[in-house]
Order: C-alpha cells, then structure tokens, then sequence
C-alpha cells in the first residue's frame, strides 16, 4: 500500500484474508509476551466446525450485542432509563457490564499443575478469566484443547462461601455469588446470552515460562453455553480487581499491551509489562475512568479528521457520554454527529466508486468488483493530550466480499449514549 | 459512550498503563 498525506492506496488483492496463516515473530522476541491470533482465521485451528460459517452480517449483529450491552450498564448505572433491549433472561441475571459477543483475538496460556494449555479470548472490556471445566456437571461447547480437568491438577483449589473473595464476584460479573456445598458460584451471562457458570476457584497460570502465578482466581465453568468459536475461555483484562492485569500487578504494574494483526491470517502479541521495551513512538493519551463503569478503560477523543481535513464537531459531542477502548467491539461506534460527519466526508471523497447495500451496521459500502486499487481517504483520531492516531488502511474498510465492502464506523443511536 | 473498536485497533501498539493513568498509541506495532 502506497501513502500520501491524504489518501491510502489499497489493492483489493490484499483486502481479502489469506487461507494461510503468516505468522510474525514479534511475540516470540519479547519478554512475557503471547502471540495473538483472530479466532476465525487459519492462525487459529479450533474444534468449533460452526464458527467459519459464521457470515459478516451475523459478526456485526454479535458486535451489536455486545456494544447494546455496555450502553445498557451506562445507562442503569447512571439512573437513566436506556432504551436498550436487555438481553432475555434465561438462567442467570443477565450482567450488562460484561459482554463477550464479538470479542475476536485469541491467546494461549497455562493452566495448572501440571501445565495444560488453553486458548482464551482476551477481552479488555470484561474482568473475570474463566475457562471450561470437567467434567462439564451441565454444558460445555466443543474447543480447540481438551477441557481442563480441575482433578488432575495438584494446585488447583476452590474458594469458600464465607471468603471475602466469593464476595469480589459481584462487582466483576454484576452477579452475586452462589454457594454450593461451601464452595464458592460464580455466573455471569454475556451481551449475546452467552454464559458461564462454575466453581470459583485458584489456579497456578502460566502466561510464559517465566510468568507463573500461583493462586489465581479464575473461574471453572461447569454450565457453558455461547458463540465462543473453540475459545477455551476468557481472559478478563479489565480494571476490576479480579482481572488478570491487577492479579498480576506485583510484577507488571497493571502495564500491557497489544497489537492486533492486520488480517486474520497473520498474528499479533499481548505482552505484559513493558516487555523490554515500549516503544519510542508511543503517545500516551490520559487515562479517564467512567464513573458508571469503572472497569472499562476511558479515552477522551477530540476530534476526528478524514482525507487530512479535520471534521466540524464541536467538542461537546465528544465530551456528553465519553469514549472507551476495548480490544472485544469489533467496529468503532461514535456519536450520533459525529459520525454524520464523518460519513459525509468519507462519501464526499468517495463519490467515484459505485455504491452498495447496507451490511447490517454498516451503511456506506461499495461495489469494488471492477477494481483493482481503490483510494481512500485517511482517517485519524485525535485524543486528550494532542495525541494524533493514523487509522492502519486495514481498519478504514469492512466487507464481506469486494461487490460490499464497507465504512468500518458505525453511529450510537443516541448522543448520550 | 463511543467506543474505539478492534477494527481501528488493528497494526497499532495499543498500551494501557493503568497505574500510569494513561493508555498509549504507535504506529506498525505488528512488525
């Protein structure tokens, strides 16, 4: 892809993923660091048949679900009534703070004594880390890895009714406990319905040979059901004092990070700590906690430009209902005025290229079947702190295939939502 | 509230430093 200051050249060749997977050697080069995968590409051969006959639109329809739920908390926890469809219940209260839907990249960790590996969703919106477990007392869905077997570990413990701990369950899945012969419940149902419920128990992980914590708090599912695509579990990297980042804050000071891959046929990394190293080139943006949901990782956006011109929003768009970052929402959604604007840009500089249908969310697509380049122009962001941040020309488009590819942003329905 | 999503995520070196009170951003943190 070549680059001007205004406009990205992409030959459609490479917009649509490659059946094999092109790994990199980031990961495997940086101190307590973990090679990151997308759970549908061929990086990621996992023992959910399903899961790649799942269609875009029903990808979107999940990433809708998921977003729906984190409106919802906003909305209840601040008193005002959303108007936002809470998902049905079923077994479990459904907890509107933490939402799995969509969430995409996969790593890989240790579990127990000895070791067993598991691939778990990793999920910056979401606290709790749970894995399935035998011997599965009602459900379990088919994943890449045998089941963890609590049994055959011999540092694996469950935590009491009566332990302070049972009672941090609530805060991170909005969910009291249960209790059961003593023994510690957990439960927490997702955006999509999607649910866990289990032991709450300690566990010796292994995130890398040399990262091993003894006693962490995990939950063992016993009743496991939802759009988990082979995923073993979810590695919750919230705020809450229950998610991995602050269980491991004695070594890595509540320090990550990530890049995610460019398609789905290449890999990325999570690291913990500063790896050796955080890049030179990083911009920091402060960190804004969101009284209405503390776990999730706040931002402040200023300002959006599209093509290098910066779009007229007032700030007051940005500053009624705030932002946040989540490694689990798929597509960017922006405030009402905000995204007009950018829409009426984007179309502005696209204007030669024939149109196409709405792809659920989506409702600026193209028909690039006769191409092959297309220019589009560059978008950035632009955050609390003068930090400026380029949009990679892998997160400017969205598509099913190249008669429907779309605007990767969509619209909240509300301002303040 | 908005919500900067995994799409736009995608080649940046996305850093959160919680104890910091910041979360950062680079170019091309894939390669």
């Amino acid at each position: 892809e070549a680059k001007s200051e205004t406009s990205v050249t992409i030959h459609l060749s490479s917009f649509l993923p490659s059946p094999v997977c092109s790994p990199s050697s980031h990961a495997a080069g940086r101190k307590s660091s973990l090679e990151v995968v997308h759970k549908r590409g061929p990086c990621f051969r996992n023992g959910d048949e399903k899961s790649s006959s799942v269609s875009h639109s029903e990808i979107l329809q999940q990433d809708q679900a998921r977003v729906d739920s984190i409106h919802s908390k906003f909305a209840k926890n601040s008193g005002i009534a959303g108007d936002v469809k809470q998902p049905d219940a079923a077994e479990l209260p459904a907890n509107d703070g933490s939402v799995v839907g969509s969430a995409n990249y996969i790593v890989q960790v240790g579990l127990g004594t000895p070791k067993k590996e598991l691939s778990l969703v990793f999920d910056t919106g979401s606290d709790l880390t749970w894995t399935q477990c035998e011997p599965c007392v009602k459900a379990c869905y088919k994943q890449k890895e045998p089941i963890f077997d609590p049994r055959l570990s011999t540092s694996y413990s469950n935590i009491s009714c009566s332990s302070t701990l049972c009672s941090s369950l609530s805060s991170a899945t909005g969910n009291s406990p249960g209790c059961e012969s003593s023994t510690c419940i957990y439960g927490i149902k997702y955006g999509d319905s999607s649910i866990s419920a289990g032991f709450f128990a300690k566990e010796t992980i292994s995130l890398t040979s040399s990262d091993v914590f003894p006693g962490f708090l995990f939950g063992c599912g016993e009743n496991n059901q939802g759009l988990f695509s082979g995923a073993a579990g979810l590695l919750g990297l919230g705020r809450d004092p229950i998610s991995i980042v602050s269980q491991t804050a004695s070594k890595f000071n509540k320090l990550f990070s990530y890049c995610l891959p460019s398609s789905s046929s290449s890999t990325g990394h999570l690291t913990f700590g500063n790896g050796g190293g955080i890049s030179k080139s990083v911009q920091f943006t402060p960190l804004s906690t969101i009284s209405q949901g503390t776990s999730f990782y706040g931002l402040d956006i200023t300002g959006i430009s599209v093509g290098g011109q910066t779009l007229p929003i007032q700030s007051s768009v940005f500053t009624t209902a705030g932002a946040i970052i989540d490694s689990g929402t798929v597509i960017t959604r922006l405030p009402p005025d905000a995204y007009s604007a950018l829409r009426t840009a984007f179309r502005q500089q696209m204007s030669k290229y024939p149109t196409a249908p709405a792809l659920s969310i989506l409702d600026t697509c193209y028909d690039f079947s006769n191409y092959t380049t297309i220019s589009v122009p560059e978008i950035s962001f632009s955050f609390k702190g003068g930090v400026l941040v380029n949009i990679d020309e892998t997160g400017l488009l969205y598509g099913t295939s190249l008669s429907q590819v779309c605007l990767a942003f969509a619209g909240n329905s509300e301002a303040s939502d | 509230v908005a919500i900067f999503g995994n799409v736009q995520q995608q080649t940046l070196e996305v850093v959160y430093d919680a104890n910091g009170g910041r979360v950062g951003f680079a170019p091309n943190g894939c390669s």
